[in-house]
């Protein structure tokens, strides 16, 4: 039997909203440790890892591993039947389950759905545990905003990283132009900007990407940018005492 | 994407 409860269901809602739009099919993985899901987007240059604690949930229980494949188009249709402030249950009872089912709960109102469930054969690919040359942690709404202005201008974004900060440029038809950011120790945690440099990277990616993973912001008012030269970047929102969602994207190679 | 390279070249299918 498998058993999980979020306390606040409406963060499970984030979860499936950040990355709605990135992936259609997903496998989601459950065992004793936790809930995690890895699945690239239909082009195969951005990879999605989810992994959510089983110390983060209300109530947790899986006694065997299980892999339950998923259409989020319909996942989400049933989410739409649950109130932000519900807490949510997801529970299979069979050992080869064909549906998950969920509980919505409030104060004054309990439902019960079952969304069948998917045989996905999918590609898993091995993420190595890798040591960034660049890391940059800063506010989530500040890379939101620098991506859609940058986007306006060009379809490509350079990143490149120092000592000093972190600067986005761009380079399109109508002109060019740069945002730096600054670092800074603010007291407000969610303001900080921060730049660990071992070494400096130089990168572009397809800002569109960029835009679509922006969508999980709404899970962490901070971001973290791992990079290295030539690498996927890896863009980190973590998931307060739950666990974190990853997001890759390959670089552009120089044209 | 023209220029862009997949993830499978970074990283194996396991």
């Amino acid at each position: 039997m498998f058993e999980a409860k979020f306390e606040d269901g409406g963060l499970f809602k984030k979860i499936v909203e950040a990355i709605k739009e990135l992936v259609k099919n997903v496998n989601l993985e459950a065992n004793g440790t936790g809930i995690s899901l890895q699945a690239m987007d239909t082009s195969h240059v951005a990879l999605v890892a989810l992994q959510l604690n089983e110390k983060g949930f209300k109530k947790y229980r899986c006694e065997k591993s299980l892999t339950m494949g998923l259409s989020i188009e319909n996942l989400q249709k049933i989410l739409k039947c649950s109130g932000n402030d519900d807490q949510i249950t997801l529970r299979t009872q069979d050992e080869e389950p064909t549906t998950l089912s969920f509980t919505f709960e409030s104060k004054n109102r309990i439902s019960e759905f079952q969304l069948n469930l998917m045989s996905l054969d999918q590609e898993q690919l091995g993420v190595p545990d890798t040591e960034y040359s660049s890391v940059v942690r800063m506010p989530s709404n500040e890379f939101t905003k620098i991506c859609r202005e940058l986007g306006n201008i060009n379809e490509a974004i350079g990143i490149e990283t120092s000592k000093e900060g972190i600067k986005f440029y761009v380079k399109g038809d109508i002109g060019e132009g740069q945002v730096s950011v600054k670092i800074n120790d603010t007291e407000k945690p969610e303001e900080r900007v921060e730049c660990e440099v071992d070494e400096p990277v130089n990168l572009s990616f397809a800002v569109r990407y960029f835009n679509l993973f922006n969508k999980a912001s709404a899970l962490s008012s901070q971001v973290i940018l791992s990079m290295s030269q030539d690498q996927p970047l890896v863009i980190e929102y973590i998931i307060e005492e739950m666990g974190s969602l990853k997001l890759y994207l390959a670089p552009k190679i120089n044209d | 994407e023209e220029y862009q390279i997949y993830l499978n070249k970074y990283f194996p299918i396991v």
